[in-house]
């Protein structure tokens, strides 16, 4: 009956309300600690006492997997526009190589919630002190319930080389900053192997251009490549660049200039026209 | 790219 339904309602509510009550600084330790095994959104706490809202992956081999950002591409056709906060929001610009400089920042901004319709970047980016990444990608504006099935691709690390680069993006950035000029296409930072949980290697291989797929090895999340003409960019998501420098078709995020003028959070990846299957794209 | 790929946000997580 409308009333059984409302008190279940209530009682679901209620449950998830509780959640607040909750002090960890990762979904790990919220595994670890509280034993909830229910993905959805918790929350966390900050070394400083900052209290914040986020998705928990508490199934994916094993579970205990904290969001920390998305990178959404809102205009496929802008070029360092509004919306471009993984590159730069202030135009191609020379004098801004660094761009928004949010990969290596404290900034935060957007809702867990609405990470599939906007960026999205809370204080876990460089707060939390982590071992493997994971990473979903997930088709615009699907709501969070039906992430984990409606992504097109799931992988995760599991070789905890995090450990390596001071335990998170944040850390690993200042080793290897994304910045425009900062070295050469032979400079770039490391390609860890990676386990499939939805996909495999030929369906990433397939989700780039023909062009770009003689210059990737798919198996592998890369960071801090550098394409011929000296732009940073900061994540290859599934792929290694191993023949050619023209990563600016097929990684992420960025400094603040591209030559000439590929500037964006997804720089190129409509080179040759989008889902055409050609050249580039 | 596909159009897959360049409509979907990357998620990033930690752990």
């Amino acid at each position: 009956t409308p009333q059984n339904l409302t008190r279940t309602n209530f009682e679901h509510l209620e449950r998830l309300s509780n959640r607040s009550r909750y002090v960890a600084r990762s979904c790990k330790e919220i595994r670890d600690r509280y034993n909830e095994q229910e993905d959805g959104l918790y929350y966390l706490t900050t070394a400083n006492g900052m209290v914040y809202q986020t998705f928990c992956d508490m199934t994916t081999a094993g579970g205990g997997w904290t969001l920390v950002a998305s990178v959404h591409e809102n205009s496929i056709n802008g070029r360092c526009t509004v919306g471009d906060r993984w590159s730069s929001q202030q135009g191609n610009n020379l004098n801004l190589p660094d761009g928004d400089g949010n990969w290596s920042n404290r900034n935060t901004f957007g809702t867990a919630e609405g990470a599939t319709s906007d960026d999205f970047k809370n204080p876990g980016y460089y707060d939390i002190k982590a071992e493997d990444m994971s990473v979903w990608h997930v088709p615009n504006n699907f709501p969070l319930d039906h992430w984990n099935l409606a992504a097109i691709l799931r992988y995760h690390t599991n070789n905890r080389f995090l450990r390596l680069y001071g335990g998170n993006l944040f850390q690993l950035f200042k080793h290897y900053p994304v910045r425009y000029n900062i070295g050469s296409c032979s400079n770039r930072g490391p390609a860890v192997p990676i386990v499939y949980d939805h996909g495999d290697r030929e369906t990433t291989r397939m989700f780039y251009g023909l062009k770009p797929r003689k210059e990737f090895e798919p198996g592998f999340i890369t960071f801090r490549a550098i394409n011929n003409e000296r732009a940073a960019m900061a994540i290859c998501s599934g792929v290694k660049p191993i023949a050619g420098c023209n990563t600016e078709h097929y990684c992420i995020g960025g400094g603040g200039y591209f030559y000439p003028d590929q500037c964006g959070d997804f720089p190129s990846f409509d080179y040759d026209s989008l889902g055409m299957g050609q050249g580039w794209s | 790219a596909s159009k897959e790929m360049t409509e979907a946000a990357v998620l990033l997580f930690y752990r």
